[in-house]
This record gives C-alpha cells, sequence and structure tokens, in this order.
C-alpha cells in the first residue's frame, strides 16, 4: 500500500514540482517503488522527467474524464523504480467538467486507488492553486508537504493553505496530515533567508523538515535537460539536499 | 483615459506582483497617476504596498459581488500618485459566483471603466492561473505584460499563455495587444539565465522589452517592509531597472 504524499501550496513557484521531482527520484535511487502523479496542467513535472508534453497520449486529463486505466497512461521514467503519471494541458477543462460529477472531490483517489498497490510511495504535483484539482490530491492524499520559499510573500498564504487543509480534514479525508514544511530555496548569506526559517521553525516547531534546500543552480538546470538533478549532477548540493529529505521522510515514517 | 495594463502568467513566482507594484510606484515616481488593481487572492500586491490584508473592508471582492463603487474601495499608498484596489481572500470564491453571471467575462471591466478618467495608467496583478478573474483581467486590458522568470519552466508555458490572449483577442477585447515580454530575475553568471534570454529574444524579437530585471536582493526584502523598492532603496539595482522600465514603457507608448 503506498503512501500518497502531495505537493501543496498556492503560491506561486516555491518549488512543488523541484521537489515532487527530486524526492521522488531521491526515493526511487533508495529503491522504493515511486509514482509521480502531475496534477498541474503545466505540466512542469512531465517535462521535467524528461517526456514531451506534446507527445503524451493518456495523461490524467484521460483518466479523470474518459476514464481510461489508470495504469495504461503510467509512463516508466529513466531511472529504476521511478514512473509517472503525466499531465495534460487540457486538464485546464477538467476543473469546469468535474464541477458536475457526483463525487467531484473523490476523483482523483479513484483514478489513484486502480494503482496504489504497485508502488511505495505516490507524490502528487499541484498547481499553484486551492482548486478542485488541488482539493482532490488533498482528498486523495495521506499527507501533504508544503514547500515554502525562503521570501517574504511565501509566508503570507500558509494561513490559507492551513485553512483548506483542516476543511479538507473535517469534510473529506480525516486522516490527512501534515507531512511537514520544506524550506526550499534557501541562501544562508541572506538576512531575508534567515528570517524567514528562523519564523517558520517558531510557528511550527518540529513539523519542519530538518533537511533545509538551498538555492543551487543545479537544481534549476536539471529540468532542461529532463532530468532530475541526482541523475544531472549527483555530488551537488541539490542532489545531496533532496537524498537527505528523502532518508528523513523514510525515518519520520519508521520505514529505515 | 488610463492606459489597462494586465500582468500575466500562469506560471507561478515569476515577478508579476514585484513588476506590478514597482512598476506601478516608478511611473508614480515620474507624476503619473497610477491604480494597481490586484486581482490575485494570495492579495501580495496589497501587502506589498504596505497594508494588512486582514483589515481590507472594502476590496476587489465587494467590487464584484456587493457592487461597491469602485472608488469606495481604492486606498491611497505612501507614494503621490499611486492608488491600490485591494484584494481580498475571498476572492478565490468570487470565481464560482461569477461563472452565473450574465457577461461573466465583462465584470472586472465594468469595475474598472467607473474609475478609468482619473488616471493614466491601471496596472492589474493576476494569479498564477488562466481561470476567470485572469480572463476578466485580459478583457478588461488594453495590452497585456508577460514577465518570464529567466529559468527553464517558465519557457514552457508561454505557448499556452499566448493561445489564451489569441481567444480573447478574437472572442472578448479585439484592442488586446501584448505590450511585451519582461524577462526576470536574470543573472548574468548563469549559462541558463542567458540561454532564456537568447531563446525568448530570437522567438520574440522586439516585443521583448529592453530593460532586463536582474535578480537583486533589494526587489525581494522591500515587500517585507510594505515598500516598492524605489521607496525602500532607491539606489539598488531593482530600482533602476523599474525606473528603466517605466521610461521604456512611456517611450513605447508615445507619452514621455
Ligand atoms: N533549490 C532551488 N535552487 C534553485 N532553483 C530552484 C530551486 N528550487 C526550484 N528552483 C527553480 O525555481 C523555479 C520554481 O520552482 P518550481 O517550478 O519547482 O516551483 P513550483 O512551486 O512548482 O511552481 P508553480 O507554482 O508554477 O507550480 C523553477 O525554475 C526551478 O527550477
Ligand atoms: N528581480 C528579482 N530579484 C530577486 N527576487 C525577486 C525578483 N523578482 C521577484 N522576486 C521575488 O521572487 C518571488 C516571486 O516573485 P512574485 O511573487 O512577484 O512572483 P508572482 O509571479 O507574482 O508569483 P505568483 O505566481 O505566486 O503570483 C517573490 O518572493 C519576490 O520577492
Ligand atoms: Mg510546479
Ligand atoms: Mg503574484
Amino acid at each position: 500500500m503506498a503512501k500518497v504524499i502531495a505537493l501543496a501550496n498556492q503560491k506561486g513557484g516555491v518549488g512543488k514540482t523541484t521537489t515532487a521531482i527530486n524526492l521522488a527520484a531521491s526515493l526511487a535511487v533508495l529503491e522504493y517503488d515511486v509514482l509521480v502523479i502531475d496534477a498541474d496542467p503545466q505540466a512542469n513535472a512531465t517535462s521535467g522527467l524528461g517526456f514531451d508534453i506534446h507527445k503524451i497520449e493518456n495523461s490524467i486529463y484521460e483518466c479523470i474524464v474518459d476514464e481510461v486505466e489508470t495504469d495504461k497512461a503510467v509512463l516508466k521514467a529513466d531511472i529504476e523504480h521511478l514512473y509517472l503519471l503525466p499531465s495534460h494541458i487540457d486538464l485546464v477543462g477538467a476543473e469546469i467538467e468535474m464541477l458536475n460529477m457526483p463525487d467531484r472531490e473523490f476523483v482523483l483517489k479513484n483514478v489513484l486507488d486502480k494503482v496504489r498497490n504497485s508502488y511505495d510511495f505516490i507524490l502528487i504535483d499541484c498547481s499553484p492553486s486551492l482548486g478542485l484539482i488541488t482539493v482532490n490530491a488533498l482528498t486523495a492524499a495521506d499527507s501533504v508537504i508544503i514547500p515554502v520559499q525562503c521570501e517574504y510573500f511565501a509566508l503570507e498564504g500558509l494561513g490559507k493553505l492551513l485553512n483548506t487543509i483542516k476543511i479538507i480534514q473535517n469534510r473529506l479525508n480525516t486522516d490527512l496530515e501534515i507531512e511537514g514544511f520544506l524550506l526550499t530555496m534557501y541562501d544562508s548569506r541572506l538576512r531575508l533567508s534567515n528570517q524567514v526559517v528562523d519564523e517558520v521553525k517558531t510557528h511550527f516547531q518540529d513539523m519542519v523538515f530538518e533537511t533545509l534546500i538551498t538555492r543551487n543552480i543545479k537544481l534549476s538546470e536539471a529540468p532542461s535537460y529532463g532530468k532530475a538533478v541526482v541523475m544531472y549532477d549527483a555530488a551537488s548540493k541539490g542532489a545531496t539536499n533532496y537524498l537527505n529529505l528523502a532518508r528523513e521522510l523514510l525515518q519520520k515514517n519508521n520505514m529505515t
């Protein structure tokens, strides 16, 4: 039975996709079977793992709307143990179509439950919004990782996100937990970076991952080669950070 | 009659809000009357201009849903000639409410037309989505500035955004033009940054602003003090870049 973790934060550009790709790749390198679900119509996780977003035949959209079998849409990535349920630009239209479905908040859960037994982890990359697809991801998930960029605006939206999570815990998914807050794009030389880290650690205490993801150019170069950073430059700070994050996640879940 | 410009790009974290605040402040410093409309429920432009987002009584939401007069909701910023129509977290719900309105794409245009004669420029900060509120902004606008972060993922979504703009030009706003592509968070030392600049300039030629916005810590520190960068550190690279952008915009529109 896979552990399902959503990557969510309505603030844009905070490292949701970068974390989905690289945490998944790190867990795969440690020989866990991992499925990444790209639930963002931008399809950045799909292209970041090396797939041409214009050549995808079956994506999450077809699974939701045309009821294509989930395992028919899953692709094998270039790392052993790593798989992807790709996204497609058409997913933008899915939200409107889902509004009229009977169990509209449980659509993604139904898609995912079909393959849940084939993996150890399923990571869902969400778009920068709290719309119906993100609600679906949080309803299907066992827990949520909240990437927090070490910037001022990134702090502001956390209250709204936590409210949404509470509503989902009350009405749609009582088991949903917060896996942790992940500080990203940390630069130890910047006062602002350190202020944000202090503030998040004061507020959220032991819900904050020990592992900080530092700002590292290799993390933003890797997707242009369609590779996770561990395959692009295994010695980089970015690769080390995400491998440490994978190990910390396993420890937290008593899986080492 | 104000020139109305939307800041739009569904990719998150590319500099939409930073550009809305700092281009507006630069135009105000050059003594043009400017209104910033915060059309993002995150309300980053509202807090970035120094307002407490929890204390806003009338926001764009009340103008849209309760039909509060637009000028009743407008606030004066701490710079002469600069005004703000603030946002509110409730705006998230407005999209659902607007779906049932008769002229649902023209709601923001109607709100804005009431005050259009009082300003030289109106800048609309959009959320990272192509949903109904962003469609409203593009329908109300004379032109759109597309911030493009100098990163790989930022290139991917441009096709979809340009498609959306074409659809709006055909069906909702024949006068909508592309004011320009604005390259943001440029770091001349990084190969990736230079590759993105080359690619955007090759593709979009003279539609790309000459002014590049470089990565500059003062731009990300300023909002934590509720100030535009020109008020936070007028000598910074960030302040200079946005003043240059304001001058380039004025030249392009034969307003110098
Ligand atoms: N630690 C890091 N160091 C350097 N660059 C990073 C880091 N993490 C992410 N990036 C880069 O920052 C940009 C934003 O990251 P990413 O796209 O993962 O964020 P996101 O939250 O998924 O964005 P969106 O809200 O659009 O979905 C990307 O170009 C990415 O390559
Ligand atoms: N040129 C720059 N140099 C350094 N930091 C910048 C620059 N431009 C923006 N930033 C910072 O990068 C982050 C993202 O910018 P911003 O919030 O303006 O993007 P956005 O497109 O409005 O994001 P969203 O998609 O969430 O609305 C912010 O923390 C901002 O302070
Ligand atoms: Mg993303
Ligand atoms: Mg913004």
